[in-house]
């Protein structure tokens, strides 16, 4: 009767949210908040590294700042929050 | 704090918003009242005011949407993003949007305004006793008519107090049907419909027609959430239906099976399988009250805080108490400075010689009572922030403030005359007079103070009356307006109901209270003075008036000062 329940995870009709990976989740998150984006400085374009872009969103967030995508930073991100984001681009 | 790059701020402090459309989820007085109170929380700390425009453009526009809203940022249905500001400036700038894929509410679940039934618009008891059954929503048990209702107090069977609960049976919102039901079946381009539809739209909003035949008559208004409605999916408006099958397996309850975010949901009829409707459970909902209070924030120039409690951190959380931290209010301060002056203060009552209110002592009498004050001629009602009712007499518009009047006759180049003591003229009146109204036919006055109200045939009175003799309740603590309708008919108006007073009969007329809101769409709820004047109504509140034309078209909104009292 302890046998694990294995979720099968379906697409709903009409369902804007997806089913994400992690990672895509992160990335998806660290743009559209303005951690990770392409900045333009005169004609040079770089792009910030996402370990980078991860401690930037932690000192945010008030999180330890481990770069990585860990259990506390993955959390955050499914939080309920506002659209602004956090760095202005 | 932070504040966006080049201190972006308003450049004056007089900050107008206007709500531009309403959710579904809540009755629009409380998303009206939730978004007045948030302004009022940056309101306290800064010099800034707030005043609501009800058409034309106003600093901050507030709105309602889901998924692509009409900006580049479109929303991502329940959950994640709420919604979004954008700091000060001409155009999109300073606006604030508000994710309706969200189930909005005070944070602690649905909260359901009444109406009808004898509980005053109160708000329902959840849960409440019926029959000696508990229920937590509202429901249709104990009608025929099938529409919802709920107890507005503990134990219905006790109190027997009750209103109807949101539904298309009973009102729709927007629209241009005035709020009125919807009719089922209706048609729309050819089709039939049994219930509200977002066929015909693409803004994902449900709405019905309230004539059998839209193509015809095109009236049509949006439909209120039931309070036991699924939120977003694709059978938005719909209940859940238990028991329901998903993946050959029966469910009796909301379920977060299917799913890889842990949320709720259920099916909307008996089968998933088959049918594929479904929607998420109705759950406590986001603050709309917290999450415009941030929004606002960023509005007036504040961008994301990286301190967890102030309410300009970037995630949500339900607080009940204040919600800025010190953090916030020292951002905004830094913008826009402290608040200066003292908060205004109520008028003193004025000693009165007048007694107390008998109703035993109803008599025609020429009456030796009076307010002491002298007239100051140096009191400039062109100084004065609003006042305590605003009336037409004998053709001149007539203001009157705390024991003194003013007023413009066009005899003298509509130009202010006064101040004049109340006392003078209708020596029984005390000093502050809510609300007051000729009476074309007699030309008898009828001024109103609190719950007692006068009636002057030239010098002579009648009263102190209650104005329960009238019909009106004795819930009502002022009549703060008067509107003339047709021959001895008068509309008065307190909170959020107005009432028709048959003269002649001195007697409210039945069919009343009904909601200022619904008959007088687009002047604000808790005007303070309302009158009629030059073939418009006018609504004042504070130092604005909203003029109505007979077509109850809002066509101006102004100041009282510059052009009523031509300051």
């Amino acid at each position: 009767w302890s046998h694990p329940i294995k979720s099968t995870f379906v697409t709903f009709p009409g369902d804007i949210i997806k089913n994400k990976t992690d990672s895509e989740l992160a990335e998806s998150y660290l743009k559209k908040f303005g951690y990770l984006n392409t900045e333009q400085r005169s004609g040079f374009q770089s792009m910030v590294s996402t370990g980078k872009a991860l401690k930037r969103m932690q000192r945010q967030m008030g999180l330890e700042e481990t770069g990585e995508l860990d259990k506390a930073t993955l959390e955050a991100m499914k939080q309920p929050r506002c659209g602004v984001p956090d760095v202005a681009n | 704090y932070q504040t966006f790059d080049g201190d972006l701020k308003w450049d004056h402090n007089d900050i107008t918003y206007r709500i531009v459309n309403y959710s579904p989820d809540m009755e629009s007085s409380l998303i009206d009242d939730a978004f007045a109170r948030a302004f009022n929380v940056w309101s306290q700390v800064t010099p800034l005011t707030f005043t609501r425009l009800f058409d034309g453009t106003a600093d901050i526009m507030i709105s309602f949407g889901k998924a692509d809203h009409g900006d580049p940022y479109p929303f991502d249905g329940k959950d994640g993003l709420l919604a979004h500001a954008y700091p000060p400036g001409e155009g999109v700038q300073g606006d604030a949007h508000f994710d309706d894929d969200e189930f909005w509410t005070l944070g602690k679940g649905p909260v359901v305004k009444t109406r009808y039934g004898n509980a005053n618009g109160a708000l329902c008891h959840f849960p409440f006793t019926f029959e000696g059954r508990s229920y937590t929503t509202c429901t249709t048990e104990g009608r025929t008519d099938n529409l919802p209702w709920c107890g507005t107090t503990a134990d219905y069977d006790k109190d027997k107090e009750y209103g109807f609960c949101p539904s298309e049976l009973l009102y729709t919102f927007g629209g241009n049907a005035d709020g009125a039901e919807c009719v089922f079946p209706f048609t729309f381009l050819g089709e039939e419909y049994d219930s509200c539809t977002t066929e015909g739209r693409s803004d994902g909003y449900r709405w019905c027609a309230t004539t059998s035949n839209f193509d015809k008559d095109k009236k049509f208004g949006f439909c209120p959430t039931r309070d036991t409605a699924v939120i977003g999916g694709n059978s938005e408006g719909e209940p859940c239906h238990f028991p329901f099958v998903f993946l050959g397996k029966k469910y009796s309850s909301c379920t977060s099976e299917g799913r890889g975010d842990g949320k709720l949901w259920c099916g909307t009829t008996d089968n998933y399988d088959d049918d594929k409707k479904w929607g998420f459970c109705p759950d406590k909902g986001y603050s709309l009250f917290l999450v415009a209070a941030h929004e606002f924030g960023h509005a007036l120039g504040l961008d994301h805080s990286n301190i967890r409690d102030a309410l300009m951190y970037p995630m949500y959380s339900y607080v009940e108490k204040f919600p800025l931290h010190k953090d916030d209010i020292e951002g905004i301060q830094y913008l826009y400075g402290p608040k200066t002056g003292p908060d205004p203060t109520p008028p003193q009552p004025r000693t009165t010689t007048t007694p107390f209110p008998d109703d035993k002592s109803e008599a025609t009498k020429p009456t030796t009572t009076t307010t002491t004050s002298p007239v100051d001629p140096t009191k400039d009602a062109c100084k004065l922030g609003s006042f305590d009712t605003i009336t037409v007499i004998e053709g001149e518009l007539h203001f009157f403030k705390d024991g003194h009047y003013w007023k413009i006759s066009s005899r003298n180049g509509e130009s202010v005359m006064g101040p004049f003591s109340i006392s003078e003229r209708w020596p029984a009146l005390p000093a502050v007079i809510d609300s007051a109204f000729e009476d074309l036919q007699t030309k008898k006055m009828y001024f109103f103070s609190g719950a007692r109200f006068w009636v002057y045939t030239g010098k002579n009175v009648l009263g102190p009356r209650s104005i329960e003799k009238l019909g009106l309740p004795n819930t009502i603590q002022k009549v703060e307006g008067a509107l003339q309708r047709g021959k001895g008919k008068v509309l008065l108006f307190s909170g959020e109901n107005f009432w028709r007073l048959d003269v002649k009969a001195q007697k409210i007329d039945a069919g009343y209270p009904r909601y200022t809101d619904v008959v007088f769409g687009g002047v604000p709820n808790d005007a303070h003075d309302v009158f009629q004047y030059k073939g418009h109504m006018y609504f004042c509140r504070e130092r604005f008036y909203w003029r109505m034309n007979s077509r109850r078209q809002v066509d101006r909104v102004g100041y009282v000062k510059y052009d009523l009292l031509k300051c």
